[in-house]
């Protein structure tokens, strides 16, 4: 299984629609301080599920994780996966973030059927992919295990245990 | 749950130790500070690099401290495998040679698994299968300015970063 | 002692917003959390990049945070001046571009006041009047290696880490 | 006032006695992981007094200080100041510590005349440099200014006003 395509659109820097297409093996990623490389990241994180809004560098819950350059007040991701059979079978996430009266909504979707996190967290899990794995390396979390106490260090054992 | 968290460590120690030698051709072990009742003490790093004396994360550089780190990372990943992993600028504090050798190591692991890697560092682009490029239009708005497939080392006059 | 903060407070405010604009072209401010009762709360930063919005710390990239806590360091160092300045790998989330304008700003305060660089990256050592190499001979035992003048940019080839 | 001269012995990866001459204007340092640059820094600091074992990553206190490839139980550093007057008066200042047989002596002097920590730092402070000031930036500095807590980064500002 190897992602195929993002889709990500009012999401932080993010202020349009954009597909970014992923193929196999090694892709890196660069360009200059501030432009929307660690965003990329956290639209994965944020499609999935996997980290909380803070983690995401948004103080004030999912409202600063939409984009700040429209109007509009909802963010989008789209994360499309190749299931790497004979076939090229799809499957994607997608979570919608939306300004509402009362605060804000959160919609989650398998396949672009609506499904609650918990159901995205149980499919995903199925394919090893979960909120507490080492699969998604933060920029400063080497130098957070690297400082952090040496307890600290061990539950993170405990945890994968 | 002792026994589950130790057979947890010992597999995450093995593999910790082979990634540290294949990065460092030195030795390296995960140590538990209470062997017995691991759960009343913490979890260090040894590490002695080639022709070094043996010494504990504490004492070590920037450089050799994020070698650890990254090591132990890589060894979690293996504990658990994933369809895809995504890097950050985890090469931020090593060496030029350094980062060469953790690009190799991921271009290796790539031939299984997808890698998205953002860096800095020149380095690292050199064995990547193509690299996508992230500007900013006015205002701060992301641009995704182009995927460029790379034969090895021959790309790097088309980039606009100075570091290559 | 409310008034001796506040006069601190203020002269390095005004060195970190002229700092902040020389290295990025935007404007920043340091904040007081608590105006009134500046004890009672935390120092924040607020910066705008060139046609970005304001931002506060918290929000910004790995580099915009790196370049705000240089340009408050930087501001410290202004509003207590020392003879010599030492600064060791100060530069690891910068691209290519800021290390340079790091560079820049230090090899301009340098015509005043010593300043010893440990880097990693190019572009920071392409400014500097001299490069001293730091080596290990075998068995981890450093050795100095050698100390390079340079007139600017044209000392790269002579180096041999490979981020020249 | 500039550094003119470093004289580092037995101290840290620095097995034996090395001389490294400093010149006015812009330095800069570049080699390997673990070769030895930030332990410059420290040999600095520790001349001086200005930071404690455990922040020079000393675990053992000044024991981890002294080169274990050597069998000598001494570290010693010189720090030789160009007072940048006419006739180029030097003033240094240097440090030795030694193994003793109830633990470790530290013994530091200005121009080779024995002296105390105090004095050392007075004589230091007379040409602004001061164990709480910013002109020696340690590796990873910078980050943890970026992720102490506001308070934290407030109280900086005390400490210096
Ligand atoms: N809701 C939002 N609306 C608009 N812009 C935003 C929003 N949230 C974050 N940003 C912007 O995104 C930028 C940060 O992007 P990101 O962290 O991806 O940069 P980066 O490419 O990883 O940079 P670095 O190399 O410094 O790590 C910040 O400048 C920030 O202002
Ligand atoms: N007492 C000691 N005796 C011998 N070697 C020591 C001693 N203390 C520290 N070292 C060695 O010094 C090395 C670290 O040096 P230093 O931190 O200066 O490296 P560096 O050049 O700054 O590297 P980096 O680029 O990774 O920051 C370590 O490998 C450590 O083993
Ligand atoms: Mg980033
Ligand atoms: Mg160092």
């Amino acid at each position: 299984m190897h992602i195929k395509r993002l889709e990500i659109d009012n999401f932080k820097s993010f202020a349009n629609k954009t597909e970014i297409p992923f193929l196999e093996g090694f892709t890196a990623i660069g360009g200059i301080n501030g432009s929307g490389k660690s965003n990329i990241i956290d639209s994965i994180l944020f499609a999935l599920g996997l980290a909380s809004a803070r983690t995401m560098r948004s103080e004030k819950g999912v409202a600063d994780l939409i984009s700040t350059h429209n109007q509009r007040n909802e963010a989008y991701v789209k994360v499309v996966f190749d299931l790497d059979d004979e076939i090229g079978t799809e499957i994607s996430f997608s979570r919608r973030v939306k300004k509402t009266p009362s605060g804000y909504s959160s919609t989650y979707a398998i396949n672009d059927k609506i499904q609650t996190q918990t159901q995205v967290h149980s499919e995903l899990e199925k394919y090893q992919i979960t909120p507490n794995g080492y699969n998604i390396i933060m920029q400063g979390d080497v130098v957070e295990l690297v400082n952090c106490s040496s307890i600290e260090r061990r539950k993170r054992i405990d945890d994968i245990a | 749950k002792k026994e589950t968290f130790l057979k947890a460590f010992h597999e995450v120690n093995r593999h910790f130790s082979e990634i540290f030698t294949e990065l460092t051709d030195g030795v390296g072990k995960l140590v538990l500070e209470n062997p017995e009742n691991p759960f009343l003490g913490g979890l260090t790093v040894e590490g002695q690099q080639k022709d070094k004396k043996k010494q504990k994360l504490a004492g070590m550089s920037g450089g050799e401290k994020t070698l650890m780190a990254l090591s132990l990372v890589f060894a979690f990943q293996r504990y658990m495998p994933s369809p895809f992993y995504a890097l950050d600028e985890v090469d931020a504090a090593l060496d030029g040679f350094n980062v060469e050798r953790i690009s190799k190591m991921i271009a290796t692991q790539s031939k299984l698994t997808q890698f998205v890697v953002i860096s800095q560092r020149s380095q690292m682009f050199d064995r990547a299968d193509r690299m996508i490029g992230v500007t900013q239009m006015g205002k701060g708005i992301t641009k995704i300015s182009g995927i460029k497939l790379q034969n090895s080392e021959n790309s790097a006059e088309n980039n606009q970063n100075p570091d290559k």
